[in-house]
């Protein structure tokens, strides 16, 4: 949930 | 990465330099909203300052440093190679208004109260309507180049295809961000009445006009 991404999207 | 989200990137890609050929080979960046194209460089700027600190893959990187440069590159097209050609009078959408409130909701809903957290969040709100002076100025023109029209289409279709993309990585890698979905349908969103005009008229050989 959240920023659990990482921020990797452009 | 999916394919979604790789065909939305490319698409991405594409509509750069689709807006590029178009002002180089017309000579002209008539009919292009300036203030749109500055509101996309704040978008990079803001998003990729993760650049000095985050390291999340070449292909990344590259993405990052392209979008920066090529939004600038366009600026500068705009801004003195190709001036005469920008007609400031029916580019009048009030940025102030995209702004203001992209600053505020980024400090009010974001996951985290840290300066670069919020610059990213930020640029996510700012980007779901930085296209409105560029539809704002079509719709009080009327009408458009079909070349300008291809640029809009493939940048809309950049947005659409991140959709199945968080679908895709929510089934697959339980992945979920709502900040990014939310501004992500809204600014999706935004290009549904453009679509419909390109698919309905310039796909069918026509003109890109508006009813008046």
């Amino acid at each position: 949930y959240g920023s659990a991404n990482g921020h990797d999207e452009l | 990465m999916n394919l979604f989200r790789l065909l939305g990137d490319l698409s991405h890609l594409a509509s750069i330099f689709i807006l590029i050929h178009k002002i180089q080979t017309t000579r002209s960046c008539r009919g292009i909203s300036f203030q749109t194209q500055a509101l996309y460089v704040t978008v990079f700027v803001a998003r990729y300052i993760d650049l000095f600190f985050r390291w999340i893959s070449l292909y990344n990187f590259f993405m990052k440093i392209f979008f920066i440069a090529s939004s600038v590159y366009i600026l500068y097209l705009m801004k003195y190679r190709y001036r005469p050609t920008h007609d400031p009078s029916i580019d009048t959408f009030k940025v102030e208004y995209l702004v203001g409130p992209a600053v505020v909701l980024s400090l009010i809903f974001n996951y985290k109260f840290e300066f670069t957290e919020i610059l990213w969040t930020f640029s996510i709100y700012l980007e779901a309507v930085a296209i409105l002076p560029q539809l704002f100025m079509l719709q009080r023109t009327g009408e458009a180049e079909t070349i300008t029209t291809h640029y809009l289409a493939a940048l809309g279709a950049y947005r659409a295809l991140y959709i199945p993309n968080w679908i895709y990585r929510y089934f697959t890698e339980d992945v979920v961000d709502p900040i990014a979905i939310v501004a992500g349908l809204v600014q999706t969103g935004l290009y549904l009445d453009f679509f419909y005009v390109y698919f309905t008229k310039v796909l069918q050989g026509q003109k890109f006009e508006l009813p008046a």
